[in-house]
């Protein structure tokens, strides 16, 4: 692991006398690379390590009979600035239905989530709606009507023939009207490059006003991730992120540099195909991950 | 001489981030600017602006081989295997790749092999008939491997020249999963001579490092024989591929371009390789 290098690393420095600026730099580049193999962009670690840079050429560390020890502090420390302390809940309407939007790119696990986020709370007592908002990809909304149908939570539809504006507006009509209190709406997956579907998502949320827009991000996405989410958030103001497939075996950078480019809370983990599987996130839990 | 030293290194610092960036990897940069200063050394170049094309070279090295086409070869049916993790493309490239193959002139079975997820039929019905091809399907949540043994002889009674085999999308990690993907490719062996005679890795270009973990699993367990890289319409590099040809040995044959029925390109590796430093 990352904390067993450095005090390895560290323990043959201490041999050699005096810490020296040059020895914690040969430090940082360890931390460094460990960043950059759990695919963390490599211009977000650039600012990572400034920053513990800085902290660590102060007396924290070189002036400590610890070295290591107080490296690995500060290394922990501005990973938890970076990813968050605590879980961040979901919003709660004020009034009238709760409303989720879910965008991001193709095949990130939105659809999945939706149904999972419906489940989750239709568990906690409330009476969810899904809508089915993606008229682009063939059988998307069967998908979801699946799914709704195994859920026993009802699937609002308008077929694929209806812009998803309107579908999103009369969804929210019905859902007032049928005492539905969380609704989660499903998008199609889209590139953040493409103006005309982002247009789209900007008009859905200014017709609906969400309560939550939240970016669903696939947990094994490189470098590119942060232009990705670095535009939706730009164009949409986004309210959070859900991080899929946590369930696999990549190291998960991505969280941090999505963190680090929007500063944007991440609210929930799929952990794998079925609808149970979704957890609120824990930012520590996914620092220790991505540094190993 | 010593202020193009200078140059040099700042301009292997660019390369270096235009390689990372583009999701080539630690490991594979590293490699690949060793190489470029052994070139330097050995050809005594003291032209920086020449670099960036050793470098496009040394990649174009790594990636480029005969073998990167797919060719539906004299075997009747001939097998394609379509396999990856979850929500990569697997189904459209399918659809895409029936609808080529179909204007070839070859007449086309796809088997849904994908029994588990929501709809996965259904889609995979729509993108068969734009495409022309026929399906063989079995009810939700049947065994996959009997729908492809059923879709084998379907394939043989009707004389089909290409069978196409979907799959459910699977994380590598998960053991039950790759153990039933495995016996998919056994079911496949034991009915049809071969088969399957081209295994397809189908990977996002927006993946990370994990792409290699991808392949090296799924090349586990079922032979692949070619990679199908969809996506590469957005701003994705995908040079994952780079290391994965070089660790793992697999050809890109394929890449996605879009989701309409005509975005499938032969791999170009020299395009794929412009389009790194653009
Ligand atoms: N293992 C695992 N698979 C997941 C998870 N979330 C979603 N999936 C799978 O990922 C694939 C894609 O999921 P979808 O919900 O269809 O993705 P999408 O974002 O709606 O796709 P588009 O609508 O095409 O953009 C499916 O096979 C899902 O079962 C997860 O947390 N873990
Ligand atoms: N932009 C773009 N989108 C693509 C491309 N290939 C596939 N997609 C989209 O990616 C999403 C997932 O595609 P699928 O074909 O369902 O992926 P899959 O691997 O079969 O997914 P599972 O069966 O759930 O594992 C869909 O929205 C597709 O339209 C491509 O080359 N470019
Ligand atoms: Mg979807
Ligand atoms: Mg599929």
């Amino acid at each position: 692991s990352l904390t067993e290098r450095l005090q390895q690393t560290f323990k043959k420095l201490r041999g050699q006398g005096v810490l020296t600026e040059k020895n914690v730099s040969d430090a940082l580049r360890e931390v460094r690379r460990t960043l950059m193999e759990a695919d963390v962009n490599v211009i977000v670690v650039k600012q990572f390590i400034d920053n513990v840079k800085t902290r660590a050429l102060g007396q924290e560390v070189l002036g400590s009979l610890t070295p290591e020890l107080q490296m690995v502090r500060i290394i922990r420390e501005e990973l938890t600035a970076l990813m968050g302390e605590e879980t961040v809940p979901l919003q709660i309407a004020p009034s009238g239905p709760t409303s989720v939007m879910l965008v991001g790119l193709q095949g990130s696990g939105k659809t999945t989530a939706a149904g999972k986020l419906a489940r989750l709370y239709q568990k906690q007592g409330r009476n969810p709606m899904l809508v089915a908002a993606d008229v682009y990809r063939p059988a998307a909304i069967e998908q979801l009507r699946i799914l709704g149908e195994q859920l026993e939570i009802p699937v609002f539809s308008m077929g694929d023939q209806v812009s998803p504006v309107d579908i999103a507006r009369a969804a929210m009509k019905q859902a007032l009207k049928q005492g539905h209190d969380f609704v989660v709406i499903d998008t199609a997956g889209r590139l953040q490059i493409n103006e005309e579907l982002m247009e789209e998502l900007a008009r859905i949320k200014a017709s609906i006003q969400p309560t939550e827009i939240l970016f669903v991000a696939n947990v094994m996405i490189g470098s590119e991730v942060v232009n990705v989410a670095k535009t939706f958030d730009e164009i949409l103001d986004l309210s959070g992120v859900i991080l899929t497939m946590l369930d696999g075996d990549a190291r998960g950078g991505a969280a941090l540099s999505i963190r680090s480019v929007t500063q944007k809370p991440i609210k929930f983990a799929g952990t794998g195909e079925g609808l149970d599987a979704l957890e609120v996130f824990h930012p520590d839990r996914m620092s220790n991950r991505i540094i190993g | 001489i010593a202020s193009n030293r200078k140059i040099d290194e700042e301009l292997l610092e660019e390369l270096e981030m235009i390689l990372l960036q583009a999701d080539v990897g630690v490991q594979t940069t590293l490699k690949l600017l060793d190489r470029i200063r052994e070139v330097v050394k050995e050809r005594g170049f003291d032209d920086s602006s020449q670099l960036e094309g050793i470098l496009q070279d040394e990649i174009l090295t790594i990636l480029d081989g005969s073998e990167s086409r797919l060719h539906v070869g004299p075997e009747r049916p001939y097998a394609i295997m379509v396999l990856g993790v979850n929500g990569v493309g697997k189904t459209t490239t399918i659809g895409k790749l029936a609808a080529r193959l179909r204007q070839e002139g070859h007449s086309v079975l796809v088997a849904a092999g994908d029994t588990f997820r929501a709809a996965a039929t259904d889609q995979l019905d729509i993108w068969c008939q734009r495409a022309g091809a026929d399906l063989i399907k079995g009810s939700q949540g049947a065994d996959a491997a009997a729908v492809v043994f059923d879709s084998i002889h379907a394939a043989r009674a009707r004389k089909a020249d290409v069978l196409i085999v979907d799959t459910a999308g699977r994380l590598h990690t998960k053991k039950n999963l790759m153990a039933e993907l495995e016996k998919i490719g056994r079911v496949m062996g034991r009915e049809l001579e071969g088969a399957p005679h081209e295994v397809l890795l189908v990977l996002d270009a927006t993946t990370g490092q994990n792409a290699i973990q991808q392949a090296k699993q799924f090349n586990e367990i079922a032979h692949v024989t070619g990679i199908a890289l969809t996506k590469l319409d957005g701003t994705a590099k995908g040079g994952i591929v780079i290391a994965v040809r070089e660790e793992v040995g697999i050809p890109v044959k394929l890449i996605g371009i879009g989701e309409q029925i005509e975005d499938l390109r032969d791999f170009d590796a020299a395009e794929f390789v412009e389009a790194l430093f653009i």
